[in-house]
């Protein structure tokens, strides 16, 4: 989880 | 989704919307800062490019629309159909002591050294200073409106309600994303003073004042 695969916030 | 995003994506749409509607209906841009609005417009361009090739919800792909949409929107306003009552005078933030620090800041702070990475990161470090210029604007002219003021107070709780979303989420799911959580932390911190003046000024029916 410590570097995301894809930007799922705003 | 949790409740503290879901709150903070509600304040963030309805700060753009207070904003717009106070242009479009006293037909005038005068106390706000055009510079800003460009800045957050190249924050969600460069933020949203995604758009073309991850999908994660309708919820997100309508929100980043609505979000470039109404910033440029809100650009459009400001320096073409409402030119006359803009307050270039008072706008005089140099927009490029925050651009190239954001930019240097992505290059350093990434999660990939990918274009639409760097956009990303870019984007983050922008949001957290883009509404340096307005708040510039705000101690240079001594006052705010109160619509002004109400937009301002919506816009700064939307990144306080996402710090408690993630500190929801590193307990519940484990996600923890630096680079956001420490620029988000930085543009709450800009706020503040704002917060302060907003709750013991505007609250009680007073104009935003600020001392010289």
């Amino acid at each position: 989880h410590y570097v995301r695969a894809a930007h799922d916030e705003l | 989704m949790n409740l503290f995003r879901l709150m903070g994506d509600v304040s963030h749409v309805l700060a753009v919307f207070i904003l717009l509607a106070k242009i479009w209906r006293t037909r005038s841009a005068a106390g706000i800062s055009g510079r800003s609005q460009i800045l957050f417009t190249i924050v969600y361009l460069a933020r949203y490019m995604d758009l073309f090739f991850s999908f994660i919800s309708l919820y997100n792909t309508v929100m980043k629309l609505l979000f470039i949409s109404a910033s440029c929107a809100t650009v459009y306003l400001i320096y073409f159909k409402f030119r006359a009552t803009y307050d270039g005078n008072h706008d005089t933030f140099r927009i490029e002591f925050v651009l190239v620090p954001s930019l240097l800041l992505a290059f350093i702070f990434h999660y990939s050294m990918s274009f639409f990475e760097l956009a990303w990161s870019f984007s983050i470090f922008l949001e957290a200073v883009a509404i340096l210029p307005q708040l510039f604007m705000v101690t240079k002219t001594g006052e705010a409106e109160n619509i002004t003021s109400h937009y301002l107070f919506a816009l700064g709780s939307y990144r306080a309600l996402y710090i408690l979303n993630w500190i929801y989420r590193y307990y519940t799911e484990g996600h923890f994303d630096p680079i956001a959580v420490c620029a988000g932390i930085v543009q709450t911190i800009l706020y503040c003073d704002f917060f302060y003046l907003y709750v013991t000024k505007v609250l009680q029916g007073r104009k935003l004042q600020v001392l010289p």
